[in-house]
């Protein structure tokens, strides 16, 4: 199946918050949600990996401009969650490589991780769907870390 | 703006791989989806979350049958990545609820925890997308956890 990448998504200035450690048992993450909601605070991406010794930390993004009321939450829960800490990385931007058939993600992925590295960007977070490849970058590289992709894919220059 | 989930998909069968402790630097997630690829191994999700102390765990699932091989291919690299261990969850289950208007995740992300939590289903890794909430739990929990976001988002029972 030909992999089709018909263009580079991206969004600056969100804000990345980790609740660290937070017990891995039903709930955890109901009680978390729950609570951002009534905030009516919109969250982007959320994240959650691997669990160790029954935990796990839950990251997700937001506006910038919801960061604080955000981290509030979230210190505000913290104990009953079990958690040990909140992060918040309140630069970073969005960026997507969209197209179809990314049912076969692994070359797609190899070659805008690829194109990540020769440009020197790092790859703070990665989550992915079935027409996407997205990365969480450090705001100051969004420019250089589209134009690279871009050329990777070999994507037309037409904006 | 409404949110209309318009279904639950899912998938039986998946295994979940998780390198853990990586070096945190440009090039490390490129090697190992380069690794993967040239062995022809189709990744499904990829999940990475959030540094600590320059480290990071890179998540991916693939099918059943594709297991071994790859956790083959992340053995033989997890020293040049600078990774702890590899660990593999071969009986997982992936479960999302899909919807359009999800930019409002969070009032869908807290009904759909809450709907797991209801149920005893213990969220195993979560990400999204903007038609997406993707969580992976245990595969026996499948039949459960589909029922109860169903009726969670009053679904009709068509199949
Ligand atoms: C960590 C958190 O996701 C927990 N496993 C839950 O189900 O809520
Ligand atoms: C951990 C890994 O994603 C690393 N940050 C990289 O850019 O490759």
């Amino acid at each position: 199946e030909d992999i089709v990448i018909s263009g580079v998504a991206f969004r600056r200035s969100e804000a990345k918050i980790t609740i660290r450690n937070v017990n891995d048992e039903p709930g955890v993450a109901a009680k978390l949600f729950t609570a951002l909601a009534k905030k009516h605070i919109q969250v982007d991406m959320i994240i959650q990996n691997e669990t160790l010794n029954q935990r796990n930390d839950i990251g997700f993004t937001v506006s910038g401009a919801d960061s604080a009321k955000a981290l509030e939450v979230c210190e505000a829960l913290k104990a009953e969650l079990g958690g040990s800490e909140v992060v918040c990385d309140r630069n970073v931007a969005k960026v997507s490589a969209v197209g179809v058939g990314m049912q076969t993600h692994v070359d797609v992925a190899a070659t805008m991780f690829r194109a990540l590295s020769e440009a020197g960007v790092n790859i703070l977070s990665i989550t992915t769907s079935e027409i996407k490849i997205t990365v969480l970058i450090a705001e100051e590289q969004v420019d250089r870390a589209v134009q690279t992709i871009h050329d990777a894919f070999e994507l037309s220059k037409t904006a």
